[in-house]
């Protein structure tokens, strides 16, 4: 006898009202409609029960549901705020207003902290940015000799870590990001500011 | 990639788009 994945035969799960998310976010109604089918679209590629499990996420980022990817696990897992590892539409639209063009860039900084902060220590430490560096040298074609990171990892720390105390706490983060904006680039989607005409068929969808 | 700090560093090549969500 077959065996199936107890995830597909899920009920769909209630989304929250779009109203509300409008009103909790820098999205309008009309652009939390737009988000919906987008979802719709991730969360039905391969499990289909309305929740984005991370081969969905991987899947969307990469066309590939296996790619290990520290960042995308990292992002995943930001995204997942209730941590029961799956992604509903209100953590969804929540996550993404971050990324948002008119979202306060201290969101946005505050959002990037906890993406580096990888064991959720509150700082980020010496050991976590040597240890992102490795893996995107290892995910990517880049050839860095262990010398040059770590040349790099210090010289980093160097100009973040002001109170010299081996890690960069929220504050000292703040600061550096502030001098260094191309570091929050990826923290701006410019798509979002055109979701509606994106996904047109919200149209057809509204309930509003 | 040497004259770039960490944070650069990871941020211009960490693969990963979010922009791809939109292609899906």
């Amino acid at each position: 006898m077959g065996c199936v994945s107890s995830k597909q035969f899920n009920r769909a799960p209630q989304h929250e009202d779009p109203a509300i998310l409008a009103k909790e976010t820098t999205f309008s109604v009309s652009e939390v409609e737009a988000l919906f089918e987008l979802f719709k679209k991730i969360s039905h590629s391969i499990f289909r029960d309305g929740l984005i499990h991370k081969e969905e996420f991987q899947l969307a980022l990469f066309r590939n549901s296996n790619k290990k990817n520290l960042f995308a696990n990292r992002i995943f897992d930001l995204f997942d705020l209730k941590r029961n590892g799956v992604i509903d539409f209100g953590e969804f639209v929540r996550s993404l207003s971050i990324f948002h063009p008119e979202t306060p860039l201290g969101d946005k900084i505050a959002f990037a902290f906890r993406l580096y902060d990888l064991r959720g220590t509150g700082c980020i430490e010496r050991e976590e940015l040597h240890e992102m560096v490795l893996a995107l040298l290892n995910e990517s074609d880049l050839f860095l000799s262990e010398e040059a990171v770590e040349k790099i990892v210090d010289q980093t720390f160097k100009q973040a870590d002001l109170n010299d105390d081996g890690k960069i706490d929220p504050d000292e983060w703040k600061t550096f990001a502030s001098k260094n904006p191309a570091l929050l680039k990826n923290m701006t989607l410019p798509y979002l500011k055109d979701i509606t005409m994106v996904f047109p068929s919200f149209i057809l969808n509204s309930e509003v | 990639p040497e004259a770039l700090n960490a944070f650069e560093l990871i941020s211009m090549s960490a693969g990963l788009n979010l922009g791809n969500l939109f292609d899906s």
